[in-house]
């Protein structure tokens, strides 16, 4: 799967997914990535946010929406991903997802719970010399 | 804060953030992640985006796309798209070319269809490999509970149990190869 926040120069933000899902998962399912506020969310001068991971759990959740409902309530980027998925931890010790965040001033992160390393995502900013991945521990 | 535009995308699937990256320096924030997203279909990013990967048990693969205007609030998404490889495009299409928000299925597709999409298998030697080697391990694993015969060690056709008796406490192979 394939989570994006985009934030354009004017500080306007939109969010996409786009995945294949589960291998083998029973025909007819549809994960989370389709789910607004599940799989992605924005809003305007708020912040977007994408998930990844179980999305079978992560939809009963919508993380996406929570981490953004935290930036507007103040948290930063990093703060509301982590407590967005703190719910799902709590549900599903076993829960494996990550979550990426970024308000539209242009401050980002990310957190993640059970994928055994830290979790990879991709950045592009003018701040960044090119795209630029970085590894987040796992919470 | 840190200085804009801004491109974040999960996991290190880079040519998808150089995609989107490149479409922000002309085209619309939308367009931008139309492009990236793209990218990985095209490129199949780790095989969980895209065409020939994750196929489902009868072997066939499917695609959930989303796009969202946070500007507006304006949403267009498609779930269990079949035979049309541009998910990402087709869920711009559902925001663009009408007032719903999620389509789903072979009406998906016909939508999609008719938006000028074209429709074709997304099935691959890989992922034909990869339902095979399923099968031949007696559909393990899968996503079936309180199902006769059992799913932990046969494949289906499955019936309900009589009764539900579990609620399968396994780990799931979610991983940075088979994830939503």
């Amino acid at each position: 799967t394939i989570g994006m926040v985009v934030v354009d120069k004017d500080g306007k933000i939109g969010s996409g997914t786009s995945t294949n899902g589960l291998s083998h998962k029973v025909p007819g399912r549809v994960g989370d990535s389709p789910i607004v506020g599940a799989g992605s969310y924005a809003s305007g001068g708020v912040g977007g946010a994408a998930a990844t991971g179980d999305g079978d759990i992560m939809m009963r959740f919508l993380p996406s929406f929570n981490a953004v409902m935290m930036m507007a309530n103040g948290d930063t980027p990093q703060k509301a991903a982590e407590k967005s998925i703190m719910p799902i931890i709590k549900a599903y010790p076993k829960f494996v997802g990550a979550v990426i965040a970024a308000n539209t001033k242009g401050t980002y992160g990310a957190a993640c719970h059970g994928l055994g390393s830290p979790f990879k995502f991709s950045v592009r900013s003018p701040d960044t010399p090119t795209v630029t991945v970085i590894e987040q521990p796992c919470i | 804060a840190g200085p804009l535009p801004l491109v974040i995308n999960t996991w290190p699937f880079t040519n998808a953030t150089l995609k989107a990256w490149s479409e922000i320096q002309t085209g619309s924030y939308l367009d931008a992640l139309v492009a990236g997203c793209s990218e990985c279909e095209s490129q199949q990013c780790d095989g969980t985006v895209g065409y020939g990967g994750s196929p489902d048990e009868i072997g066939e693969t499917t695609l959930d796309a989303m796009i969202m205007d946070g500007e507006t609030h304006d949403v267009g998404s498609v779930g269990d798209l079949r035979r049309v490889k541009n998910a990402i495009g087709v869920a711009r299409a559902v925001m663009d070319y009408t007032q719903q928000t999620l389509l789903v299925g072979e009406s998906a597709k016909d939508f999609a269809v008719e938006m000028g999409f074209k429709e074709e298998s997304l099935t691959t030697n890989r992922s034909a490999e990869i339902h095979s080697s399923w099968l031949q391990n007696k559909c393990q694993p899968n996503y079936r509970q309180n199902v006769s015969p059992d799913p932990t060690k046969s494949c289906g056709p499955y019936k309900p149990s009589s009764k539900l008796f579990t609620h399968r406490d396994f780990v799931k192979p979610i991983h940075r190869w088979n994830h939503d």
